[in-house]
């Protein structure tokens, strides 16, 4: 079956590097369908959304198109294995987002991708022989905050007050090697402050009635964490002992990505991978699928 | 004597810190006039620049003002000491730039004061019982660049190209502990060469013909370092041997601030105070002036 994941960060903030470290592998070199194309009679909002050959590309910005804000589309689609389950995951990218001088309305052509892919299923549910077996929605926004450790940018809460209702957003705060312990709980009490007083609401692992004690506490414990502070590694490291693991090496210190003290990316891993993967594609077609439809339907 | 330090980059990227650190004292705290304001009838291109009370009031972004542009310009006035000299100096801070959705001309504000500050100095001189003690030239920019690892970003890059020429332009990269030493030298190298095709020149400690090898060696060893990857800290810590300095502490490690193993403060330092402060303020009055002078003219 499908997952897919909207990845939305301005340039720099280690996307590449934690999507590969979220699914084991490079995602790019491993796409099977090396990038998709939206072609323009499909949706009209799509027309000039043109995509480059590689992301990973190193390129210089010094043009025109970096006054003003060029959000582009990109998909990667490979298959991997998790909990004996083979799964389709199509990795949706952004690149473009808060790039610009001017990134004003850099937000619609991802909530335009959104609503394309709702309008997809529709279709797709009203067709008489319908074929439901692909399944184009975005199950889950992974949000990047920059690790300022002030607050949350202008940018940053526009972006979640226009999809925290179409897609299951979960912000994280990349790159958070760059705060101490103290400052990565401050931020994170402020971001969930600001959001609050925004009325965005990101995805919180739900808990069911017959839920023992022990599950609540952890399905709790993993809803407090977010946005979970995270750092990605393509690279193996190895400490003095000689342990080798995927982290980062430091003049002053080795950072261990998968230790929880380092940061929580065993957490977001966990969130969106091992254990809540079902939740979030439940919750896509129960509820922001659901309204989606009744809207359009009332329109 | 005045040394004039202006300071732009973004919020969030340790600015307030390093200031600090540089200069060994909360300069806000130790300022004699609190912030300085712009009145209105001095230069018509200063109307609309209101002055916050404190520049690190937390404050959240979620007004209008957030949408576009308004960077403000704040100094500090505070008095120093080094090497045995007193020195009068002020640090002119910007708010705002680089921090709204849409970042259009926000270099604007700042180049308006560069010349403010010029044509002051420019009356002084025409006055007949001129008083050229207090010189309120800009003598150096600390320009913030943002640890992304990937390149400069357009806003950068624009910024640097307006302001190279009407002061001593010094680039730094900010927070350099999120980066690994591999990634401090890639991204140096790409920084350089971006400027130089930029056209954009930053200041270069001069060598005098009478220097001897050793000097010619650390000046320029001085100057291969720029853009500067700086690491700033307020507060002190102890490592395990119980040795204690100016740093930041992480699960995985301690850094030291003035160890040039972890960065390059130290260098920045030198340049801005020990070595070349005389030199700036020599460059900023015999060639930055005197070219804005003569271009005045000619108009
Ligand atoms: N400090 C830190 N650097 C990272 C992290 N993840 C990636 N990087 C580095 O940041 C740079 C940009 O990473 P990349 O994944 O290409 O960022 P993208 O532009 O957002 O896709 C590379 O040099 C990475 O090694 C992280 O978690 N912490
Ligand atoms: N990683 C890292 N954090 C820093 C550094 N300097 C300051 N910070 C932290 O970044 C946050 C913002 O610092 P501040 O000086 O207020 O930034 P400003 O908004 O640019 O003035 C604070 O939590 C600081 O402790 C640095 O060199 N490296």
């Amino acid at each position: 079956f499908n997952f897919n994941l909207l990845c939305v960060s301005q340039r720099g903030l280690g996307k590449s590097t934690l999507i590969n470290t979220l699914f084991n592998r490079n995602i790019e070199a491993s796409s099977e369908i090396a990038s998709s194309e939206r072609s323009d009679d499909v949706n009209g909002k799509m027309d000039g959304l043109k995509l480059e050959d590689s992301q990973d590309e190193e390129t210089e910005t010094n043009g025109e198109e970096d006054v003003t804000s060029s959000v582009k589309i990109k998909s990667y689609t490979t298959t991997i294995e998790e909990n004996g389950v083979s799964l389709k995951l199509c990795v949706v990218d952004t690149p473009g987002f808060g790039d610009a001088i001017d990134n004003t309305g850099s937000w619609k052509p991802i909530v335009d991708e959104i609503n394309y892919r709702f309008d997809q299923y529709l279709d797709a549910e009203n067709k008489i022989n319908r074929s439901l077996e692909n399944d184009n929605r975005i199950h889950a926004c992974l949000y990047f905050i920059e690790p300022t450790a002030h607050y949350l940018k202008p940018l940053d809460v526009e972006f979640c007050k226009r999809v925290h209702e179409k897609c299951n957003l979960i912000p994280i705060i990349a790159k958070s090697d760059i705060l101490t312990e103290e400052e990565i709980a401050v931020f994170k009490q402020r971001i969930r402050k600001q959001l609050d007083e925004a009325n965005v609401k990101f995805f919180q692992p739900p808990t069911y009635a017959m839920d023992d004690a022990d599950t609540v506490r952890a399905s709790s414990a993993l809803f407090e964490k977010i946005p979970y502070a995270v750092v990605g590694s393509n690279s193996s490291v190895t400490d003095k002992e000689g342990k080798t693991f995927r982290g980062r090496s430091y003049p002053w210190g080795i950072i261990d990505v998968d230790n929880a003290k380092h940061c929580d990316f065993v957490y977001l891993r966990d969130l969106l991978i091992s254990q809540y993967l079902e939740e979030l594609r439940e919750r896509t077609n129960n509820v922001l699928y659901e309204n989606y439809r009744s809207e359009k339907l009332i329109r």
